[in-house]
């Protein structure tokens, strides 16, 4: 019953310094912002339109220097979770 | 049960097959205890109070919920925008938002479908669960607009399928915080959830990590005759039940659905959120100060346990009654609204956490595994101090082959056990519990102080190598709860308010009793004679009174449980908080404990927690003495926990400590030889050394004279052996750790002393080189195949 993950192209990733900088980022790796996670302070939704949508493997790129930007206190690329309805 | 009340009878076609709500089918028994009715007569029908459903998605202009849909409380998280209707497919596979939210907020008298629970309330849809779920996903909709929205409500989560075990992520619990914190501008927003439908599964719900979270308001179902439903499984963190449907003959539970219909197909503990969502509407509109904690202590003191049939009905320390199937019982509205109208914020919440206990002990297979700590509750930190408990959590980090054959087990100071695991017979995963956060709520408002005991059964249910132990490395107790008495300004249940009229008749009647009484006395009543026929009535007694003078004042030939009688004063005197039974008002005067406690031999006093040498027997409520090796012992005599001097513990046994060189041979009850390479061991075995002899360095769990090629000889930390530690990937001999690499695999090439694959790039322009070099890559180990032996040939 071992299940591999499938990640997903979309991020959460924790920029201080407010939705601007959040922005800035975000353009700097070919990222789209899509705002900030409820009500977490600090936490940005990115989407990334050329890595693919859900996939077992992590595709290295470009992309993936933003783990390593000193604006980035912490990102995190979204696996699957199956969820279902009771 | 109540008639059908002419003020609220809708004109709502399904309003007729409301029977959970009503009883107008007077042919049938009726089963209006949940007492919705109740409520709505008081005037509460959800005014001002904002609910969302996490699902699907809601069908905004179904006529049912267009007059309370709510725009500010709904939002598509997998859309990104503010329309949260469903996406409308061949299969309908998006109809169970819609069918949640007309539970809550289904408008009433509009001659469509059915009546809401909270029919005034405003109702708003996260749509969620139609696209990848993650954990932004989850925290995102659980995060929105939260000093806006009230109560969220969600039924949904982790497979039930008996082998999962999953629960919230980082941001999703921080959501969580976030929330309970600062939502509903710091009262805490109201997170409901649907407990599991894995019961044929076997599943258990503290394996789902959302349901069994202090944070949420975790709610189970009953049949309509009180029965377990087929999805109902157990576990310590339910709060409480609704009716649902769940049995072939029962009536079903009528709801909105998508095309603007209405269905009786709704089924499941989704049932039962919606629910609770809407009856916490109601008691928000009573009260809207009310704190998350506050709405979960009412449901814990209202709900009651009427006819919910389950084995494991136990009364807690604190008289409450609870069952791991329908947590303290089904909801009760009218006791919600009526205690919520008059409620007085709960203290502010304490959170006890003690050290983390590492008893690093195996679970032998049909054994019990028994581990104990003792609580003050903190009583040395004032911000920290819990006396009264609310939520208990166990976290728990422990190996085992067959993570599906333990049941784990907590047992309180006050001597009540919750079983926090139950067996799932499909769960196979050897994965053990990594800092798993088990949730007991059956301890709510025992005290804190004491010895608690964790208990883990190992009971292999399939062929197995029983050879191969578990072995529980780490667990730690948190407590929650409050400092002083929650309840001390309240009143109790009974003292809720009866009908209109009911006290003017009481009044009268004491009124008409003035006149002089001149029948017959009760036997129990002294010369002095009575003013009635029973013994309340007695104006001395012939043996002893019980209760204060002049007010509640009785007759009784023996005092109850908790008394002793005074003979000389003709009184029943109360014994030491801690007797049953006594002999008078000291301490040392008790003869019997209250529930929980333990005669200590050496002392003549009861006591929460036995001396040393001494465990607490259940049934006799006795310290009984330990066997003579242990220091410590739980539930038996010889079942011991810690070993005097000079023994050590070897499962539940203390055993003679061998020198050094041997270790105790548990069949031949006798010191043997280790292995010539160990100083130290477990076993006669070359691998099981727990330090090396002299001369000997540690490589994996072996001793060794020299390290194996693929290893380096690193330092030892203190006290510890020299240790062989494995060379960097694709390094075949290093002479030492990070870049130091001497040879590398076949297939690679040493580039600075680290071994980089023999490929080149042709697309490593001279700016990506750059960006690899100013980035250092080639010496992160992820990165580097990353280009790195073309760049570097580059210059």
């Amino acid at each position: 019953h071992c299940r591999r993950d499938v990640l997903t192209n979309h991020w959460a990733v924790r920029v201080p310094g407010g939705p601007l900088q959040a922005d800035r980022v975000a353009q700097k790796y070919g990222y789209r912002n899509l705002g900030r996670i409820g009500s977490l302070e600090d936490y940005y939704h990115f989407h990334h339109s050329r890595v693919v949508r859900r996939a077992a493997f992590v595709f290295r790129g470009t992309h993936s220097f933003i783990h390593m930007d000193p604006q980035v206190q912490w990102a995190q690329q979204q696996k699957v979770k199956i969820r279902e309805k009771r | 049960s109540i008639q059908n009340d002419p003020n609220f009878n809708f004109n709502d076609p399904k309003w007729s097959s409301m029977w959970y709500i009503h009883c107008s089918d007077q042919g049938s028994p009726c089963h209006s205890e949940m007492n919705i009715l109740g409520a709505w007569r008081r005037g509460y029908t959800g005014k001002n109070v904002v609910v969302t459903i996490l699902d699907d998605g809601i069908e905004r202009n179904h006529p049912d919920l267009a007059p309370n849909y709510d725009h500010l409380a709904s939002y598509d998280v997998n859309g990104n925008d503010y329309d949260p209707t469903p996406r409308y497919d061949f299969h309908n596979v998006n109809i169970h938002g819609t069918r949640c939210a007309g539970e809550v907020a289904a408008a009433a008298n509009n001659t469509h479908c059915i009546v809401g629970v909270a029919f005034n309330a405003h109702i708003g849809g996260i749509r969620m669960l139609d696209g990848d779920v993650t954990d932004l996903v989850e925290a995102k909709s659980l995060g929105i607009r939260p000093d806006y929205i009230d109560i969220y409500s969600s039924s949904w989560g982790p497979k039930d399928d008996g082998r999962t075990v999953d629960g919230p992520g980082p941001l999703t619990r921080q959501a969580f915080e976030q929330g309970i914190k600062k939502g509903r501008k710091g009262l805490g927003s109201i997170f409901v959830w649907a407990s599991g439908n894995g019961g044929r599964q076997l599943d258990h719900c503290s394996c789902d990590g959302y349901t069994s979270s202090i944070y949420t308001v975790s709610i189970s179902s009953t049949t309509e005759h009180g029965n377990r439903p087929w999805y109902l499984e157990p576990c310590s963190s339910i709060l409480a039940s609704t009716y649902s449907r769940g049995e072939l003959n029962d009536r079903k539970i009528v709801t909105t659905d998508l095309h603007q219909r209405c269905t009786d197909g709704h089924t499941g503990t989704s049932v039962s959120a919606p629910i609770v969502a809407g009856i916490i509407a109601l008691a928000l509109e009573a009260n809207l100060l009310l704190t998350w904690r506050d709405v979960q202590h009412l449901l814990v003191r209202t709900s009651r346990p009427l006819h919910l049939k389950a084995d494991d009905w136990k009364t807690n320390g604190a008289r409450l009654r609870v069952s791991h199937l329908y947590g303290f019982g089904l909801v009760d509205a009218e006791a919600m609204v009526l205690e919520a109208s008059k409620w007085r914020t709960v203290p502010p919440q304490h959170i006890c956490t003690h050290k983390r206990l590492r008893p690093n002990s195996y679970i032998h297979a049909g054994q019990t595994l028994n581990s104990s700590t003792v609580s003050s509750g903190c009583s040395d930190e004032a911000d920290r101090e819990v006396v009264f408990l609310e939520h208990v959590v166990v976290s728990v980090l422990l190996t085992h082959p067959r993570r599906g054959d333990l049941e784990i087990s907590l047992t309180s100071p006050s001597g009540t056990r919750s079983q926090l695991l139950a067996r799932r017979l499909y769960d196979s995963s050897n994965q053990g519990f990594r800092n798993w956060e088990f949730m007991s709520v059956h301890f709510w408002g025992e005290k804190a102080k004491g010895s608690w005991t964790l208990e883990i059964r190992d009971s292999p249910s399939k062929l197995r190598n029983t050879e191969v132990l578990g072995n529980l490395k780490e667990w730690s107790l948190t407590l929650y709860g409050t400092s002083e008495d929650p309840y001390l300004h309240h009143s109790t249940n009974q003292d809720v308010p009866g009908p209109e009229g009911a006290k003017d008749e009481l009044d009268l009647q004491e009124e008409e009793g003035e006149e002089e009484y001149i029948g017959p006395c009760h036997s129990e009543c002294g010369e002095q004679g009575c003013d009635g026929p029973e013994a309340e009535h007695c104006l001395n007694c012939v043996h002893f009174s019980l209760g204060r003078p002049n007010t509640e004042r009785t007759c009784v030939s023996h005092c109850p449980l908790g008394y002793f009688g005074d003979v000389a004063a003709h009184r029943c005197r109360r014994c030491h908080r801690d007797c049953e039974r006594c002999l008078g008002r000291s301490e040392a005067e008790c003869t019997s404990c209250r529930r929980g406690l333990y005669m200590n031999p050496l002392s003549s006093t009861c006591v929460h927690t036995c001396p040393d040498s001494h465990y607490g027997n259940q049934e006799q409520q006795r310290c009984l003495e330990c066997d003579d090796s242990c220091r410590r012992c739980s539930q038996d005599s010889d079942r011991c926990t810690a070993c005097k001097h000079g023994h050590s513990l070897a499962g539940m046994t203390c055993v003679p400590e061998c020198s050094n060189g041997t270790f105790f041979h548990l069949e031949e009850m006798s010191c043997r030889v280790c292995h010539s390479s160990c100083q130290t061991c477990t076993g006669p075995g070359k691998q099981e050394c727990i330090r090396c002899a002299e001369g000997f360095l540690q490589q994996e769990w072996r001793c060794v004279q020299a390290c194996a090629p693929g290893y380096y000889s690193g330092e030892p930390s203190t006290g510890r052996n020299r240790m062989c530690h494995r060379c960097e990937e694709n390094c075949v001999s290093c002479s030492g750790p990070g870049t130091a690499c001497l040879r590398c695999k076949d297939g690679f090439s040493l580039v600075s002393r680290t071994c980089v694959i023999n490929s080149s790039c042709n697309n490593a322009d001279e700016i990506f080189c750059e960006m690899v070099k100013s980035n250092r890559l080639c010496e992160k180990k992820l990165y580097r195949q990353f280009c790195c032996k073309t760049c570097l040939m580059n210059g």
